[in-house]
């Protein structure tokens, strides 16, 4: 653990909290793209699996079920509790294209040929591409509430936090994951667009617009 | 590369 790796897994908490917090607080989801949640919930079951073969730490397995348990809670809140208010015609998306490719990719390009394996690299990969369902959904509504932006740019903030950590111990300890950086790279090059966006409007106190 | 069992990246 080194201080980029903690960076990275407490902003990825705090995009998560900030998002429970937004819909709990507003009564409502509008804004959130339902299927990018429905990826990420998909990203940890299938990446976390190896909570019931192996224990690697405390901190860890906690993580993991926070992570869990979080995104089921937060589909429950978009399409049972908060129902109303999700809006269904902007997130029109079709997650089956990258669901597709994703595991096909999986497939092909993995460390090992086994299922966990497998599974693990279809999570990278479509970790990497779930926000895409919700920046479709923004650029649809050409806008996005400013607790919405905060919680895109943490969770932004995340995968380039582990781009660091990925470079630190490459240096230090020798090791790397060329599946892990290459899908991180490519998750934090999609949330590019949105940063400038954030630092030049939202953090000047503006709405975030896009420009019509 | 590294097997899952020893993976403790999130």
């Amino acid at each position: 653990m080194n201080i980029f790796r903690l960076a990275g897994d407490l902003s990825h908490l705090l995009a998560i909290i900030l998002l429970l917090i937004k819909i709990w607080k507003t009564r409502s989801c509008a804004g959130i793209s339902g299927k990018s949640q429905i990826l990420f919930a998909i990203v940890y079951v299938s990446r976390y699996l190896d909570l019931v073969t192996t224990f690697i730490s405390v901190y860890n397995t906690f993580m993991k079920l926070v992570f869990i348990s979080t995104s089921v809670a937060t589909i429950y809140l978009m399409y049972v509790k908060f129902k109303a208010t999700y809006d269904h015609n902007h997130d029109s998306f079709r997650i089956e294209f990258l669901l597709v490719p994703c595991f096909l990719l999986a497939l092909l390009i993995n460390n090992a040929f086994t299922p966990l394996e497998i599974l693990w690299t279809f999570s990278i990969y479509l970790e990497a591409v779930a926000i895409l369902p919700q920046l479709f959904l923004v650029s649809k509504t050409g806008e996005a509430e400013s607790i919405t932006s905060h919680y895109l740019f943490a969770l932004g903030s995340y995968r380039a936090l582990y781009l660091l950590n990925w470079i630190y111990r490459y240096y230090a300890e020798g090791h790397y994951d060329l599946i892990a950086i290459f899908a991180g790279a490519i998750q934090t090059i999609l949330y590019c667009d949105f940063f400038y966006l954030y630092i030049t409007k939202v953090l000047k106190g503006k709405k975030l617009q896009l420009p019509a | 590369h590294v097997p899952t069992s020893e993976k403790d990246e999130l």
